[in-house]
């Protein structure tokens, strides 16, 4: 698994 | 988008028009806490400054801007727009929020993504949602008997909490690459600030009565 770096939530 | 995710928006956004509502129509601001507001804008400010050069979707970018727009509205009215600014009681709402800023503030800059400036800002918007809540929740506890908009305002946004916390779940499970270890820690601490709360809330509502919260 990778750390989410894109913000997609607010 | 899942169901759980929307609805926390939702819930979210309700949180906002129940606020503007109390202020606006009832005229006072009484026992709302403008340092929990002043926290909130704070927040969002820092937190969607990546309006500027992230695009995700309409709905993301246009919330960011509705989350900006309302807490800085209700921020302006109770601090400086009459008849409201007269009710709010500076001795009452008190709570020293430099203690909550200068600690998140730290902790952004130790515990972050991948140390650019915006994940420190990022991650310090995280933390201090995480406990924005607080001098709203001593205002209350102080007061003792909490107004039923008031009440209703704190349980929507304590179920906008609930529900992200249940949209993480959800995608943890349905997405392959999906692990935010910041977000979900800061999340749970937020959502359990609500807990107690949500135990009178659930005692003063019961059986359709519309009473309003009493607190110990």
């Amino acid at each position: 698994l990778r750390e989410m770096v894109e913000k997609d939530e607010l | 988008m899942n169901i759980f995710r929307f609805l926390g928006d939702m819930s979210h956004i309700l949180s906002f028009v129940i606020l503007l509502l109390k202020i606006t129509q009832g005229k006072s601001a009484a026992g709302i806490s403008l340092r929990t507001q002043e926290l909130y804008m704070i927040v969002f400010c820092s937190r969607y400054l990546d309006l500027f050069w992230n695009f995700s979707s309409l709905y993301n970018s246009f919330l960011k801007v509705v989350f900006i727009a309302c807490s800085s509205a209700i921020v302006y009215i109770i601090r400086f727009k009459s008849p409201q600014k007269d009710t709010w009681n500076p001795e009452l709402d008190n709570f020293p929020i430099q203690y909550l800023i200068g600690p998140c503030a730290v902790a952004g800059l130790l515990i972050n993504q991948d140390w650019t400036p915006f994940e420190m800002i990022w991650a310090f918007s995280i933390y201090l949602e995480a406990v924005a809540i607080l001098p709203q929740l001593f205002l209350l506890q102080k007061q003792g008997e909490v107004e039923n908009l008031t009440s209703h305002y704190v349980a929507a946004l304590g179920a906008y909490r609930g529900l992200y916390l249940m949209n993480w779940v959800y995608r943890y499970f349905t997405e392959d690459d999906y692990l935010q270890r910041i977000v979900w820690f800061a999340g749970t601490v937020q959502t359990g600030l609500y807990i107690d709360f949500f135990y009178h809330y659930y005692q003063s509502k019961r059986g359709g009565l519309s009473r309003p919260v009493k607190l110990p």
